[in-house]
C-alpha cells in the first residue's frame, strides 16, 4: 500500500458517499444518470467475487464491502425509493454499446482465462466507461449541480491517484498489470474535459458547469 | 496462474 494507492481508495470512497448522501438527503436524484450507477454496481459485483474465494487483508475487505453496499443501495434509491425523479428522459445512453464490446474484449485480453479472471478483466474495462452515461445525460441536460460536480471530480481524481500509484509501484515493487493501467488511462482521459471545466468553473463559482 | 496472481488493488 502506497500514499497514493490510499488517497485514491478514499478518494473513490468519498464519491461514492457524496452521491449516496446527496440522493438520500435531496431525496431526488434529478441529474443522476441510474445507468451510471447499475454499471458501476456491476463493475463491484464481478470484481469482488473474489471475497468470496480469498482473503488479501482486513482493509481490502471492508472497503469492498462498503463499496458494493454503497453501490446497491444508490441504485435502489434511484429506481426505487426516488423512482419518481428519475429523470429517465435525459439518461438515454444506450449502455448495451459499452457492456457488449467490454464483454467481447474481457474474453479476448485477460490474465488467465478463468471465469474470476474473465470477470475481472470485464469489470476493469467495463469501469473505464462507466461513466459515459452521466457524462453524456450532463452533455444532454446542459448543466450539473454542483454536488454532482464534486461526485465527478473524487471519482475522476481516484483512477488519476491509481495511475501515479502503478507508477510507484512499477518503480518500487516492479509490479505493473498492464490491463488495469491501460484502462486506468482510458478511463481518466474520459474525465479530462470535465476536470478543465470543473476547475475553470469552479474558480468563476458558478452553481452549474455547462460542458460544451 | 490465477492464484499466482493475484489482485490485491481495490
Amino acid at each position: 500500500m502506497n500514499i497514493f494507492r490510499l488517497t485514491g481508495d478514499l478518494s473513490h470512497l468519498a464519491a461514492i458517499i457524496i452521491l449516496l448522501l446527496k440522493i438520500w438527503k435531496t431525496r431526488s436524484c434529478a441529474g443522476i444518470s441510474g445507468k451510471s450507477q447499475v454499471l458501476f454496481a456491476l463493475v463491484f459485483t464481478t470484481r469482488y467475487l473474489d471475497l468470496l474465494t480469498s482473503f488479501i487483508s482486513l482493509y481490502n475487505t471492508t472497503m469492498k464491502i462498503i463499496y458494493i453496499g454503497c453501490a446497491y443501495a444508490t441504485v435502489y434509491l434511484i429506481y426505487m425509493k426516488f423512482k419518481a425523479t428519475y429523470d429517465g428522459n435525459h439518461d438515454t445512453f444506450r449502455v448495451e454499446f459499452l457492456v457488449v464490446p467490454v464483454g467481447g474484449l474481457a474474453f479476448l485480453v485477460n490474465h488467465d482465462f478463468s471465469p474470476l479472471e474473465i470477470l475481472w478483466t470485464f469489470s476493469i474495462y467495463l469501469e473505464s466507461v462507466a461513466i459515459l452515461p452521466q457524462l453524456f445525460m450532463i452533455s444532454k441536460t446542459g448543466e450539473a449541480e454542483t454536488i454532482t460536480t464534486h461526485y465527478l471530480f473524487f471519482l475522476g481524481l481516484y483512477r488519476a491517484l491509481y495511475l501515479i500509484n502503478w507508477i510507484w509501484r512499477f518503480y518500487f515493487e516492479g509490479f505493473f498489470d498492464m490491463i488495469a493501467i491501460v484502462a486506468g488511462v482510458v478511463q481518466t482521459i474520459l474525465y479530462c474535459d470535465f476536470f478543465y471545466l470543473y476547475v475553470t468553473k469552479g474558480e468563476s463559482g458558478s452553481n452549474k458547469i455547462n460542458p460544451a | 496462474e490465477y492464484d499466482i496472481y493475484k489482485h490485491d488493488e481495490l
